[in-house]
């Protein structure tokens, strides 16, 4: 089967992380420090630029970074900016 | 869609390009086709002209480069990053540049040179990402069928939102992207995949678990790359655990998502010659049997046997009654039968031959 193994949120934050932040830097404009960003409450970058991603792909718009999230930046693509810049 | 504004896009038709390199994946003339071949994408809808030059200045350079290139945007390696574009201007703007960390190719294998092209130079047109998941300009890969590539309609309307529509009598228009609540929706086949449900049409399946959450929407050549879009019919044979995938009169055979074999010819199941597509499939796993429907007759196959039962075809309106000719697709679900036709679904019991509910096509997706 293809469907994914089932993964805590604990676990895909720890993996994929750093890889989502630097999606985000790149296609969402999101502005860091270059440090990694720190609890995803409600107004950090991290989860409003999260949701901004997952609105533009049509993924369900939760500011977590779930399976499908993590699969979607996983895929090969232009480097151009979805959206900001 | 969305694109720059209209005032920063080139503000003329007879737009240059010069190609300053050349990928060593596959051989010039094949980069040169692909190029010419992206850049008629756009110019088929739209007054713009594209013409080469050798040297000197032009207004799309495009280049094959790898790592940091001095442009503040370095390529990342292979997969991830294939290209980008800077939107229309003077000295870097509208220059293309591909990474040369990748395998580009001519045909359907990642990454066809054409395809990758053809949406940087939406770029370097003044269009931006789209949200439309079937339009070119979407931002991830499109695994679509090179071959049989024509630009959708959401592309379409936005470069001729910055330059106007062709000059030809007959405006082009291109695919859309199915929504899945579309009340007119229509499928081409559905079939079960080890517990999923599988709904194709056009370039695309819908992917979804009976039992809930949200369904995705994939092109057939994300799953299976060599398989053809427009397929006629699918079904699941659940004792072998492969699907059989119909387009016209053949058939390809799937191991979950690896295509196993195929294409072969629908005369090795047992057709007859006449018959030159089948609706609708399906396997019935009580009864071991796979029903074929074609126009107003089906068929019936002995999964056991390996051959076509004798005495068929037989009519679908006498041996399925409340069921009428050409049926779209069907699929077996907890012993019951469900038939598509046009947008309407019939649940229907084999044992009770009769209809039991009518619905939409697509409440199995959440509608």
């Amino acid at each position: 089967s293809a469907a994914f193994p089932a993964a805590s949120q604990e676990d895909l934050e720890g993996k994929y992380g750093k890889m989502a932040q630097k999606y985000l830097e790149k296609f969402y404009d999101m502005k860091t420090t270059g440090r990694p960003v720190g609890r995803k409450t409600n107004n950090n970058p991290f989860v409003k630029k999260l949701q901004e991603m997952q609105a533009f792909f049509g993924l369900e718009v939760t500011g977590k970074l779930d399976q499908k999230t993590v699969k979607m930046m996983e895929k090969p693509r232009c480097g151009v900016h979805d959206i900001g810049e | 869609y969305s694109t720059v504004d209209k005032s920063s896009a080139w503000q003329k038709n007879d737009i240059t390009y010069k190609i300053v390199n050349f990928t060593p994946d596959i051989p010039r003339a094949d980069v040169e086709s692909s190029i010419k071949r992206a850049f008629k994408v756009w110019s088929d809808v739209t007054p713009l002209t594209f013409t080469r030059v050798y040297e000197g200045d032009c207004d799309i350079e495009i280049q094959f480069v790898s790592g940091d290139h001095g442009d503040n945007s370095p390529f990342d390696g292979p997969d991830g990053i294939l290209a980008h574009a800077f939107q229309p201007g003077p000295r870097i703007g509208g220059d293309t540049h591909f990474d040369d960390a990748e395998t580009f190719t001519k045909n359907s294998q990642q990454y066809n040179l054409f395809l990758v092209a053809a949406h940087e130079f939406g770029h370097a047109l003044g269009l931006n990402h789209a949200t439309d998941q079937g339009a070119l300009m979407y931002p991830t890969y499109p695994s679509t069928d090179p071959d049989n590539f024509r630009l959708p309609q959401d592309d379409i309307d936005a470069i001729q939102s910055l330059y106007g529509k062709t000059s030809n009598p007959i405006q082009p228009t291109g695919p859309t992207t199915p929504s899945k609540c579309d009340p007119n929706i229509v499928f081409n086949a559905v079939t079960t995949l080890r517990g999923e449900l599988l709904f194709f049409l056009n370039r695309f399946v819908f992917r979804k678990h009976p039992r809930g959450g949200e369904s995705d929407l994939l092109f057939i050549q994300e799953l299976w790359p060599t398989l053809p879009s427009d397929i006629d019919s699918a079904y699941e044979n659940p004792i072998t655990g492969e699907i059989l995938v119909f387009k016209e009169k053949k058939y390809w055979t799937l191991d979950g998502f690896d295509v196993s074999q195929g294409p072969r010819s629908i005369a090795e199941l047992g057709f007859p010659r006449n018959v030159k597509k089948i609706d609708a499939a399906v396997h019935v796993e009580t009864l071991g049997k796979t029903y074929f429907f074609v126009n107003n007759k089906y068929y019936s196959y002995d999964e056991d046997k390996q051959a076509m039962d004798k005495g068929f075809p037989k009519f679908i309106a006498k041996d399925f009654p409340g069921m009428r000719p050409n049926i779209d697709a069907a699929f077996y679900y907890k012993g019951l039968l469900y038939f598509f036709q046009e947008s309407v679904q019939y649940e229907y019991s084999i044992e009770s031959k009769r209809i039991k509910q009518v619905l939409r096509s697509n409440s199995w997706l959440g509608c």
